[in-house]
């Protein structure tokens, strides 16, 4: 079978001027993710953990570096990863101080028993396995800090990727 | 959102999903993204999928296992990826996208949302787009 990666970069209704940042974001994430498909211990797990973590280094994308902000200013980020040999998964939610959520969904699968730890049991099993801290400064950018300013006065349009009915949940 | 799936030498298949939510969501909002079936599945038998877009409609729907369960039912992934996307719509109200592969390496994308930015590469060419039907091809 031909190895094959395919990303995406998130959908709604992104504005002219980020189109470019995504487009550029999601082919260094293909590229990355195939190199790692083309290597000799080559492996699909690998290959998707490798491209999302590009996505979550690039500030163009809203997750790790770059995520939203809930209504208090905070990050709380989300991800999982899973393989289809056996069904194996890991998933983290409410995740905070990490850049690469979904290495920490993969220690939860290749580690413990469980398929989803959440909030501060997911922090603290972040911490334990060696995963580098973040601070919010590195995690939280000027358009973030924006778009949460928008959403709280009403000027969604100006910097959301969501649909209108998004911004209502 | 961000996603990838990937299928290797092998014929083995991997997705993963990753968020930082919605703009002004509650502490304590969990979308679609780590739910296993709704922001990602996978599994060898059919195929891989990974979604993006308003979360809750996602989840309600369980999008990405409804994608794998209609290729597992002889749908391809394109077909599939679209019909579960126009269902989750009908039922729902919400928008998203979804990135699909077959475990024949067949390509799906759709989104029923203004855009969505994806990218795929297979023998030597990287493919994106970010509107409907846009498909720009590249030498790796």
């Amino acid at each position: 079978i031909d190895p094959v990666i395919l990303v995406h970069g998130g959908a709604g209704d992104i504005p002219e001027w980020r189109v470019p940042l995504k487009l550029h974001g999601v082919r260094k994430a293909a590229r990355a993710g195939y190199v790692s498909l083309s290597k000799d211990e080559c492996s699909a797990l690998d290959a998707v953990e490798a491209a999302v973590k590009v996505m979550e280094d690039d500030e163009a994308f809203n997750a790790g570096k770059g995520s939203v902000l809930t209504i208090k200013g905070t990050i709380e980020m989300d991800a999982i990863i899973m393989e289809g040999k056996n069904l194996k998964t890991g998933a983290v939610a409410g995740l905070s101080n990490v850049s690469n959520p979904v290495t920490v969904a993969r220690l939860v699968m290749d580690s413990t028993p469980h398929i989803f730890l959440a909030g501060p049991g997911a922090n603290s099993f972040a911490r334990e396995k060696g995963v580098p801290f973040a601070s919010d400064d590195e995690l939280i950018t000027d358009f973030a800090r924006q778009a949460l300013d928008d959403f709280i006065h009403g000027r969604g349009e100006a910097t959301s990727e969501l649909g209108q009915e998004s911004k209502h949940g | 959102t961000v996603g990838a799936v990937a299928i290797d030498r092998y014929g083995r298949m991997a997705c993963a999903t990753s968020t930082g939510g919605m703009t002004g969501k509650l502490p304590g909002r969990v979308g679609d993204t780590p739910l296993v079936g709704a922001g990602g599945y996978c599994d060898d038998a059919g195929g891989a999928s990974s979604a993006t877009g308003h979360g809750e409609s996602i989840a309600k729907v369980c999008l990405c296992h409804q994608i794998i369960g209609l290729m597992q039912s002889g749908l391809g992934p394109k077909e599939a990826t679209q019909r579960a996307l126009t269902n989750m719509q009908n039922r729902t109200g919400g928008t998203a996208g979804a990135i699909t592969l077959s475990n024949k390496g067949q390509v799906g994308i759709h989104f029923n949302s203004k855009r969505m930015a994806w990218a795929y590469v297979r023998n030597g060419e990287v493919h994106s787009g970010i509107n409907p039907d846009e498909d720009e091809i590249e030498l790796l």
